[in-house]
């Protein structure tokens, strides 16, 4: 990949892909 | 909005790289190309437990929002459709 | 921004729609996704000429823009790293 790609390890095993400015996004636990 | 080269060590690039990808497989998904997103995943080597988020997703949400707002800026807003709340937007 | 459902109507959206497609597809090739890219315009029936833009292009570069304002925000900053200059922005 890419200098561009994100990152081989993601922040997280479990990634969602909820609306950041949901309310509740902080407390959604990977 | 950075001077020149600064945008490289922006400290929230990471995660914007890993938060893009993220978006961009969901929308993949949203938009029916399955072969592509899974296609996407395995070429950046993510193997990873992902869930979705309501279709359309964020990405194409977000991007509506932003190309509304960038139609009805003042400088293109005779060329370019938009809505008249983007008009209102900017206006104000 | 849009009252319930005006999202739909919005008279930019066709064009946002495309023009995603488009940008979607030039971030996939510029993060290396080759084959990822290929599904894509097979998968959604795309049979217009596509010029490329400079890597990383301009889907990347704007989200990498967005997302900094975004973690930069005054109810946000605290727990998300951003620049300086994003700061600056939402204090101005």
């Amino acid at each position: 990949p890419s200098e561009y790609a994100p990152p081989p390890n993601p922040s997280a095993d479990h990634l969602i892909a909820a609306n950041p400015f949901d309310d509740n996004y902080n407390s959604i636990s990977y | 909005m950075y001077p020149k080269g600064k945008a490289a060590g922006v400290p929230s690039d990471g995660q914007a790289r890993e938060k893009l990808a993220l978006y961009v497989y969901e929308y993949l998904l949203h938009m029916g190309a399955q072969k592509s997103a899974q296609s996407f995943l395995s070429e950046i080597h993510w193997e990873k437990n992902i869930t979705l988020g309501e279709p359309p997703g964020f990405l194409h949400s977000w991007w509506c929002v932003f190309w509304d707002l960038y139609c009805a800026a003042p400088d293109r807003r005779e060329t370019c459709e938009h809505s008249s709340e983007t008009k209102v937007f900017h206006d104000y």
